[in-house]
């Protein structure tokens, strides 16, 4: 009984509502990882430190959240173009933010999977928009909202990381909002591409390899007091 | 004129006492990937007149245990952290998502009356 109470207030400290059960550990970033250990060891040599300054990322926070994407591949008959290659609506859950947290950085990261996956690499172009309208069923896809990002990847190569602050802020404190993005991978310069199947190809191998993820540093203000102004 | 304290052992002295728990023993190594347990230090001891002068002790606790010889009424100065030393904890939610937390103040490293 006594170690059940103590466990839930030990879990609330921990700002969780109940002691979590997860099937299998995800795969723990190595920036989270250096952070982790670069913090033990200078607990360890009791240097001072900043517990709210994350260097490595550069921005003041003493809570890291790596939030999976739980969206869902979207399958239209008609591609809206014939070099497209795969559509994603990317949704993630913010509700694990506290309301008293303050967020300072929300970073997208998409894992386009290893170059070595293309032997002649395409050229991608990647399409990011908001989904501002609740998806209809039988519509294909959600309709594209604001755009937020239109970038070429020349070469697919592990990461590539997009800044979500702002409408990290907006779905975090207007929650109805958060209808997830529209994520969009054309290929270019499929003419002198040669066959189709190799698009085919690569975009199966591309949904294959697709990893979606949002990391989001907050600032707890009951445990970060603003940073003290350096004297003069 | 202060009375001397009675003689007391060392062992019931204020001093930090060590105490690791494993969070293997209370199942929580199924969702904390990192520490495996937790320095749960802590302070305990008495604070006797003849200590305060000797130990990290703060002019409060001297002057507090020399109104305690005088006057057994007053209390003892009690044992506490000195120096404190945070932890982090990288573990995972009840979405999958891995959280990585600064807690400052978690262990403690030094006590004093």
């Amino acid at each position: 009984q006594t170690f059940q109470f103590q466990e839930h207030v030990f879990l609330q400290f921990l700002g969780l509502d109940k002691v979590p059960s997860p099937q299998k550990f995800q795969p723990v970033p190595s920036v989270l990882k250096k952070i982790f250990r670069d913090q033990e060891a200078a607990a360890t040599s009791g240097d001072s430190q900043d517990l709210c300054y994350i260097k490595d990322l550069g921005t003041r926070g003493n809570i890291l959240r790596l939030l999976l994407d739980q969206g869902l591949f979207l399958y239209s008959e008609k591609l809206p173009q014939a070099s497209s290659c795969l559509q994603k609506q990317l949704y993630f859950n913010l509700s694990a933010i506290q309301d008293k947290e303050q967020l300072t950085m929300a970073q997208l990261g998409l894992d386009l999977g290893p170059n070595t996956y293309y032997k002649q690499g395409p050229e991608l172009e990647l399409a990011l928009s908001l989904v501002q309208e609740p998806h209809v069923w039988g519509q294909s896809i959600p309709k594209p909202g604001k755009m937020l990002v239109l970038q070429s990847v020349p070469w697919p190569q592990g990461v590539v990381h997009f800044n979500l602050l702002d409408v990290a802020k907006d779905w975090n404190s207007n929650p109805q909002k958060n209808l997830g993005l529209l994520l969009e991978i054309l290929v270019k310069g499929t003419r002198d591409w040669g066959v189709n199947f190799q698009l085919q190809d690569t975009c199966a191998r591309l949904r294959q390899s697709l990893h979606a993820s949002l990391l989001v540093v907050s600032l707890n203000p009951e445990q970060c007091h603003p940073s003290s102004r350096r004297r003069r | 004129e202060a009375v001397l304290a009675p003689k007391t052992s060392c062992g019931s002295l204020c001093h930090h006492h060590q105490l690791f728990i494993n969070f293997q023993d209370l199942g929580w190594h199924k969702w904390i990937i990192a520490p495996k347990g937790f320095m749960a230090n802590y302070c305990h001891g008495d604070c006797p007149f003849s200590m305060t002068t000797s130990l990290n002790s703060s002019n409060y606790a001297f002057m507090q245990a020399l109104m305690h010889a005088v006057d057994p009424e007053i209390p003892q100065a009690v044992c506490i952290p000195t120096k404190l030393s945070p932890i982090s904890m990288l573990y995972q939610d009840n979405d999958d998502n891995v959280i990585l937390r600064h807690y400052e103040d978690m262990v403690v490293d030094e006590c004093g009356c």
